[in-house]
């Protein structure tokens, strides 16, 4: 695995805040 | 630029002078008005009074208010500037000024130095970032052995914490992400370059010249 602890943790999180702005406008 | 029929007074968004957020962040007046409907729309998703609580927020992020996310969670209690367990227009604008694609990149790392600073300590701690590893994976598909985890930890932390004390401050935090931009994606929300565009109804609203 080549990624560092960061990385994985933007990945697994699964996060984006654009959820935000969709279905919601 | 005010769109609607001005009737000479400013208008207030809950409690808040849109003029003096604008001027306090990325956006225009129009843009912040914008962001008042989203707001409006969130806040009154689960109790309507003009504040976001956190089951609203994480309603918003993934339309599934029971869904646990560590990583949502500490972005809430970023937004909660006041600590209050609620947020409320002026957070939310001033703290999604930090995602706007022209905010400068400086402002983005703190933020997401913030983010990993899990106890508030100044420092990014490993037992803090290895806390949000197990949490995250636990919550994920993705499975790791506790080894690999560990390798994982000792290889970032070999990488960023350049004069191994055990932890990160903010220069190497700096100088980490630099040599690792992908950690800003999260960071930046092109959406909110066209959020007239998205969230127009504003336009019907507006009692505000800019």
């Amino acid at each position: 695995l080549n990624m560092n602890a960061f990385d994985i943790i933007s990945l697994s999180s699964g996060f984006d805040l654009s959820g935000l702005f969709e279905e919601n406008n | 630029m005010g769109c609607g029929p001005s009737k000479g007074r400013r208008q207030y968004l809950g409690n808040e002078d849109p003029v003096f957020l604008a001027s306090q962040t990325t956006f225009s007046v129009s843009e912040v008005e914008a962001l008042f409907e989203l707001f409006k729309t969130i806040s009154s998703s689960v109790i309507d009074d003009g504040l976001i609580n956190k089951e609203e927020f994480v309603l918003a992020l993934f339309k599934n208010r029971t869904k646990e996310n560590l990583f949502a969670s500490r972005i809430f209690d970023l937004f909660d500037v006041k600590h209050r367990g609620v947020i409320d227009f002026g957070d939310f604008v001033r703290s999604l000024h930090i995602f706007h694609p022209n905010t400068p990149l400086e402002d983005k790392i703190g933020f997401s130095f913030k983010l990993y600073d899990l106890d508030n300590t100044g420092f990014i701690e490993r037992k803090g970032v290895k806390q949000m590893l197990l949490a995250l994976l636990g919550e994920s598909e993705m499975k790791l052995a506790d080894e690999a985890i560990e390798m994982i930890l000792d290889k970032t932390f070999l990488e960023a914490d350049i004069n191994q004390d055990g932890k990160i401050d903010m220069t190497e935090w700096q100088h980490f992400v630099s040599k690792n931009p992908s950690l800003l994606k999260i960071m930046t929300l092109p959406y909110l370059r066209d959020i007239t565009t998205a969230f127009p109804s504003f336009v019907f609203n507006s009692e505000v010249d800019e």
